[in-house]
């Protein structure tokens, strides 16, 4: 069963000793349903990854960085977790990001999505959707929604879309929310 | 035509055994 796109699994893991880039592995790439499933089998789960980690899945050709083109003009939804989340949620949330993606859940704009980052984090566990235009109104709000949605977060949950250029521009991450859900 | 695929028949998938 092909998948839409050709998707990659990133793996990174924190060491100060490196360069970022250098601390980024290509684990696999993807593009039929069953060779999705046989890779997330095989990699642990995101919660039994330690503090520091990411896991990335991206489609083939767009590196998971605010550098590479098809991300700097773009943005993330951004789903921040408490720390006791990661027991409960982490994994479920992860995978449903996932199934979003390959599955392409966001009908016309599909084309927007780039791919999504799990980062896991001693302080609150965070996932995200990245999309490659944070000025695409129309496309980015579709795909906050859907997303939300299929999250099953309730609607007393906001979660926010910040421009990679504005999080970029931050030392503390706390970029101004470009959009909410 | 696009290869969509909803959740349920994504996850029908999650423990099939690999065709060798």
């Amino acid at each position: 069963h092909p998948l839409q796109y050709r998707w990659a699994l990133w793996f990174f893991k924190n060491d100060r000793s490196r360069a970022w880039q250098d601390n980024l592995h290509l684990v696999a790439k993807v593009n039929t349903v069953e060779d999705f499933w046989a890779m997330y089998s095989h990699v642990k789960l995101a919660s039994k990854l330690s503090s520091g980690c990411d896991y990335a899945l991206f489609k083939d050709g767009i590196e998971p960085m605010w550098e590479d083109n098809r991300n700097k003009r773009g943005g993330r939804w951004l789903v921040s977790l408490a720390k006791q989340q990661r027991h409960i949620e982490l994994d479920r949330l992860w995978l449903e990001t996932l199934l979003c993606l390959i599955g392409e859940s966001f009908e016309e704009y599909n084309r927007e999505v780039c791919g999504a980052v799990v980062n896991i984090r001693t302080k609150g566990d965070k996932i995200a959707v990245w999309t490659s235009e944070a000025e695409n109104q129309a496309g980015v709000l579709h795909i906050g929604h859907v997303y939300k949605e299929r999250l099953g977060l309730s609607s007393k949950t906001i979660i926010g879309y910040q421009a990679h250029a504005d999080t970029a521009a931050k030392s503390n991450s706390l970029a101004k929310n470009k959009f909410v859900v | 035509g696009k290869k969509q695929y909803d959740r349920e028949f994504l996850l029908d998938f999650q423990f099939m055994p690999a065709c060798i």
